[in-house]
């Protein structure tokens, strides 16, 4: 017992170390930690990998438990087509993991098309016309500088017409701070809604997993305005944890739905809650 | 943020005839909240608060002498010391042309700042910079970069994506030779810092064109990966300075704090929107009571 108590409190210092270093945040780390230590107590873990097998047990019940049943999966439309927005600061990963996505519902059999709703960065609607033709799938555009709303509305009454199974609407990406942006970003939901009554099916925030403690505020504005549906987290291919899900999870019941691991077409997983735990520790 | 948390902790501190050690703990430890909480790096941040306690140790503070306000004016002075200097300028080449090379992570902001770092060369120096479009990876990089260049009316040197990135930069220097340009700026690929191939490319164009400034672009929302980054892309190749964007938001920025404190180098400007003239130089003052909140 002795050699346990030893383990815990070094231990346990470790890993609040560790879960800040991961971008959990201080309040959630400190909050994870109180738990856990609660739980190796009950399950007398006595070595550090006990202690450690525990703890990932317990981190991924936890972030199921702060859940409401929110749906894992994608959210498809029931008749006509299902259409997912992107939402998300710049340079996150929007248009790449639209990219991805549209390659994956390609090879499922379904009918994808594109909306290039960025007119207005240098770049943006080329950079998805690319995507298009590497994926093989159509794409609406509109003139640079024009009014994103406008390809919105012909995306989606080509959808309609034409029989798409899903429609893709890439954003700008923007700062939500911004005000004027994020209203524009409510009227290109509006506008989707009143088209087409239960559209947006998914509005996904795509959430760079560098980012710090400004996600949390991200997401709760990006919720507020365009009431977000799901996260997909990019970049876990590198160095960082991105962490900061946990207290998003756990104010605001939003679900990571996919995340990003590279560049190419193939790199986007589903979200996996026990890879992801792991991989806060690693 | 620290001043609000410093003022209640304080409010304890000041009905006390003397400040004693658990006192002096329990500022440290909501100083190391708010540094916390603003992204700085949790090592940094261990750093820091030692060497502020060790300061307000030394000083009157444990003689009750209006600790709060010591404190606060200990953090701040420490912070912005840290920070560096204000507004330190571009290195300039002894011969033209001066070369900037642009790197960092995916997505940071380095073609939109290769563009407003032109523009600010243009307007102040009436410089005639160059671009070379080496990033042959991203889908519409080098039309992305032809769209910003053309905004500000500076020419692009490209080979389209079929070309290695060493040998594009090596054919843009010729270019800039000929025509005489005083300053080349390269536009690289995002890539990670562990990506061993990646950082090797970046490396080769270092030895082959000797830039006179290798600028970091770090998002200043970048939570504790920072000093991963910076410390990755500075041990391989001896970074010139920092430039830190996307400060029109409204995140507390702590990331600067982790780089300048890992890497020792100056961040030399701040990005602070989309527009070609959203740059501005650094101001270590305003950043450090940004960071404090
Ligand atoms: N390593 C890595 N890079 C990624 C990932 N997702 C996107 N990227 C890269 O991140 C950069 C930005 O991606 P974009 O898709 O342009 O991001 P965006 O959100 O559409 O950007 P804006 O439209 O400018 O706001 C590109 O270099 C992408 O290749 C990922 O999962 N891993
Ligand atoms: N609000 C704001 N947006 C910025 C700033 N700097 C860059 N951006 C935006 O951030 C996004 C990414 O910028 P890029 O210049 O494409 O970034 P990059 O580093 O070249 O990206 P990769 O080449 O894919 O690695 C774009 O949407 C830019 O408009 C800034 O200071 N403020
Ligand atoms: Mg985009
Ligand atoms: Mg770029």
């Amino acid at each position: 017992l002795a050699n346990f108590r030893h383990v815990d409190e070094d231990f346990f210092d470790d890993l609040e170390d560790m879960l800040i270093e991961s971008d959990v945040g201080y309040d959630m780390a400190m909050k994870l930690s109180d738990e856990l230590r609660e739980e190796v107590k009950l399950e007398n873990a006595k070595s550090k990998q006990e202690a450690s097998n525990v703890i990932i047990e317990k981190m991924v019940d936890l972030y199921d438990a702060a859940g409401k049943d929110e749906k894992a999966d994608l959210n498809m439309a029931a008749t006509g087509p299902t259409v997912i927005m992107f939402v998300g600061v710049n340079g996150a990963g929007k248009t790449t993991t639209i990219g991805k996505m549209a390659a994956l519902f390609k090879k499922q059999g379904k009918k994808v098309l594109l909306a290039a709703a960025d007119t207005f960065r240098a770049g943006a609607t080329e950079q998805l016309v690319v995507w298009a033709k590497r994926d093989g799938v159509d794409i609406v555009t509109g003139p640079e500088n024009g009014d994103p709303a406008a390809v919105v509305f012909d995306a989606v009454q080509k959808a309609k017409k034409e029989d798409y199974d899903i429609l893709f609407v890439d954003t700008a990406g923007r700062l939500q701070n911004k005000v004027n942006l994020m209203k524009e970003l409510a009227k290109m939901k509006r506008i989707l809604t009143r088209e087409i009554p239960d559209a947006p099916h998914e509005v996904l925030l795509v959430l760079d997993a560098t980012t710090g403690q400004n996600a949390l505020n991200q997401a709760k504005l990006f919720k507020q305005s365009t009431d977000v549906t799901g996260i997909v987290l990019t970049k876990l291919d590198g160095t960082a944890r991105g962490g900061i899900v946990l207290a998003i999870r756990n104010e605001l019941h939003l679900p990571v739905k996919y995340v990003g691991l590279g560049e190419h077409v193939d790199d986007l997983q589903k979200f996996d809650a026990s890879d992801f735990v792991y991989g806060l520790f690693k | 943020g620290l001043t609000e948390r410093l003022q209640k902790a304080m409010e304890k501190l000041r009905r006390k005839p003397k400040v004693t050690e658990a006192d002096l703990r329990e500022t440290m430890r909501e100083i190391r909240l708010a540094l916390l909480e603003a992204d700085v790096n949790f090592a940094v941040v261990k750093d820091f608060v030692k060497k502020v306690r060790e300061q307000a140790a030394g000083a009157e503070v444990l003689k009750g002498l209006n600790p709060a306000q010591q404190i606060v004016k200990i953090v701040n002075v420490q912070l912005t010391e840290l920070m560096g200097e204000e507004a330190v300028p571009l290195n300039k080449a002894a011969h033209i042309p001066t070369v900037i090379m642009m790197v960092g992570l995916q997505g940071a902001g380095k073609t939109t700042t290769a563009g407003k770092l032109a523009l600010r060369l243009k307007n102040e120096n009436h410089a005639r910079p160059l671009f070379i479009a080496a990033d042959v990876y991203r889908p519409a990089a080098i039309t992305q970069l032809q769209q910003v260049a053309a905004q500000i009316d500076v020419p692009v040197f490209e080979k389209g994506t079929d070309e290695d990135p060493v040998e594009i930069v090596r054919q843009g220097m010729e270019v800039a030779k000929q025509n005489h340009n005083d300053y080349v700026i390269i536009d690289t690929a995002g890539r990670l810092q562990i990506d061993e191939q990646l950082m090797d490319e970046l490396a080769n164009i270092k030895e082959l064109v000797h830039p006179d400034e290798i600028l970091l672009v770090i998002d200043a929302m970048t939570g504790q990966n920072a000093v991963n980054t910076a410390q990755g892309f500075d041990d391989k190749l001896d970074i010139t300075g920092v430039v830190l964007t996307k400060l029109d938001g409204d995140t507390r920025g702590g990331a600067a704090m982790s780089i300048r404190a890992v890497t020792g180098k100056p961040i030399k400007f701040v990005g602070e929107g989309e527009k070609m003239e959203d740059l501005d130089v650094f101001h270590p003052d305003r950043m450090a009571s940004r960071i404090l909140g």
